[in-house]
C-alpha cells in the first residue's frame, strides 16, 4: 500500500522541490518504487529530473480539472523505480477554476486512489502557498513532510502551516500525520542556523529528522543539468545528506 | 507624486522581502519618503523592521476587505522617512473571500490613491504566487521590480511572470512598466550564478540593474534582529550592494 507523503511549506524557497527530487532519487536507489507528483505550476520538479514541462500535452491539470486518468500522464525518468507526474502552465489557473467545483479539495486524493498500490512512496511537491493546490496535497496525504530552511523568516510561517494542518485534521483528512521536519540549507558559519535548529527541536521534538541538509552549492547546480544529486555528484556533502535522510525515513538509520 | 513600485516574483525565496526592506531603508537615508506595504500573509516585511504582526488590530486585510482608510493603520518605523503598512494572519483568507467581490483586483490601487502624494516611493512586497494579492500589487503599481535569484529554478518562472504582466498591461493596468530586474544571491564560487546573469541580460537587456546583490549571510541575520541591513551591519558587502542599488534606482549611480 503506497504511502502518500506531501512536501509542504508556504514559505518560499525552503527546499521543497530539492527535497522531493533528491529524497525520492535515493529511496528509488533503495529499491522502493517512487512516484513524484508536481502540483506547483512552476514545474521545477520535472526539470530537476530533466523532463520538459508538458505545455502541449495532458498533465496533472487535466487530471484534476477534467478527470482524465492519472495513469495516462505518468512519465518514466532515467532512474529505476522512479516516475513523475508532470505539470503544465495551465495549472496556474486552477486556483480560480476549482473554486466553484464540488469536492474541489479532494480531486488529487481521488486521482491517486487507483494507482497508490503500485508504489511504495508517492511524494507530492507543493507550491509556496496555502492555496487550493496545497490543500489538495494535504487532503491526499497520509503524512506531511515539512522542509524548514535554517533562516529567520522560515520560522515565521510555521504557525500558519500548523494551523492549516490541524484544520484539515479536524475536517477533510482526519488521519493526516506529520511525517517529519527536515532542516535545510544549514550554514555552520552563522549562529542563525543553530538558533533555528534549537527552535525547531523545541517545537517539533522527535519529529525533527536527525539528518540536517547543509547549504551546498552542488544541490543548486544539479537541476541545471536535469539530474538529481545522486547522479550529478553523489560524493558531495549535499548528496550524502539526502542519502542519509532517505535511510532515516526508512528507519534504517 | 509618489511612485508605486511592486516587488514581485512567484518563485519563492528569491529576495522579494529582503529587497523591499533594504532598498527602502537606503532610499529613506537619501531623504526620500518611503512607505512599504506588505501584502504577503507571512508578514516578513513587518518583522524585518522589528514591527509585530497586527493579528489583534486592523491591517491591510481590513483595508482591502472592509474599505477602512489605509491612513489609520500606517505604522512608523525607527527610521526617518520610512513607514510600513502591516499585515495580519487574516490576509491568508483574502484569496477566497475576494473572488466574488467586484473590482477585486483594484482594491489596493483604490486604497493607496489618497495617500500616494505623501511619499516619494511606495513599495509593495508580494507573496510567492500569481494570486489575487499579487495581481492587486501589479494593478496598483506604476512599475514592477523583479528580484531574480542567481539559481537555475529561478529562471523557470520568468516566462509566467512576464505573461501575467503583459496580460495586465492589456487590461487592468495599461501603464504598468518594468522598473528593473535585480539579481540576488549571486555566488561567485559557482558558474551557475554567472550563467543566470548572462541569461537575464539576454532577456531583459538594459532593464537589468548593474548592481548585483551577492549572497551574504549578514542579510539573512539582520531580520532576526528586526533591523534592515543599513542599521544591522552597514559595512558588510550586502549592505553596500543595497545602498548602491538605491543610488542606481535614483539614477545617481
Ligand atoms: N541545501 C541546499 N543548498 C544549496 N542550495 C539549495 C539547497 N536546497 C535547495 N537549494 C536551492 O535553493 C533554491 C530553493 O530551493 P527549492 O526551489 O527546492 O525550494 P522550494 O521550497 O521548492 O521553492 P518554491 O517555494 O519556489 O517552490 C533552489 O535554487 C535550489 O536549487
Ligand atoms: N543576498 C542574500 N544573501 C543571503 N541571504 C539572503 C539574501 N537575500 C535574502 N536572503 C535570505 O534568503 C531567504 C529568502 O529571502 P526572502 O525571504 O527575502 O525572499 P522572498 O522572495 O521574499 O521569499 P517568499 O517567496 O517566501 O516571500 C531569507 O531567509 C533571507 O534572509
Ligand atoms: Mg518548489
Ligand atoms: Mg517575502
Amino acid at each position: 500500500m503506497g504511502k502518500v507523503i506531501t512536501i509542504a511549506n508556504q514559505k518560499g524557497g525552503v527546499g521543497k522541490t530539492t527535497t522531493a527530487i533528491n529524497l525520492s532519487a535515493y529511496l528509488a536507489q533503495q529499491d522502493k518504487k517512487v512516484l513524484v507528483v508536481d502540483i506547483d505550476a512552476q514545474g521545477n520538479t520535472c526539470s530537476g529530473f530533466g523532463i520538459d514541462k508538458q505545455n502541449e500535452n495532458n498533465s496533472i491539470y487535466e487530471v484534476l480539472m477534467d478527470g482524465i486518468a492519472i495513469d495516462s500522464i505518468i512519465k518514466p525518468t532515467l532512474y529505476d523505480n522512479l516516475e513523475v507526474v508532470p505539470v503544465n502552465i495551465h495549472l496556474a489557473g486552477a486556483q480560480i477554476e476549482l473554486i466553484e467545483q464540488k469536492d474541489r479539495e479532494a480531486r488529487l486524493k481521488k486521482a491517486l486512489a487507483p494507482i497508490r498500490d503500485r508504489y511504495d512512496y508517492i511524494f507530492v511537491d507543493c507550491p509556496p502557498s496555502l492555496d487550493i493546490m496545497t490543500v489538495n496535497g494535504l487532503v491526499a496525504a497520509d503524512s506531511v513532510l515539512i522542509p524548514l530552511q535554517c533562516e529567520f523568516f522560515a520560522l515565521e510561517g510555521l504557525a500558519q502551516l500548523l494551523k492549516t494542518i490541524s484544520l484539515l485534521q479536524k475536517g477533510l483528512n482526519p488521519n493526516l500525520k506529520i511525517e517529519g521536519v527536515v532542516l535545510t540549507m544549514y550554514d555552520n558559519r552563522t549562529n542563525l542556523s543553530s538558533q533555528v535548529v534549537e527552535e525547531a527541536i523545541n517545537y517539533f521534538k522527535e519529529k525533527v529528522y536527525k539528518t540536517v541538509i547543509p547549504r551546498n552549492v552542488k544541490l543548486a547546480e544539479a537541476p541545471s543539468h536535469g539530474k538529481p544529486i545522486s547522479s550529478y555528484d553523489p560524493a558531495c556533502v549535499g548528496a550524502k545528506s539526502y542519502k542519509k535522510l532517505a535511510l532515516e525515513l526508512l528507519n534504517y538509520a
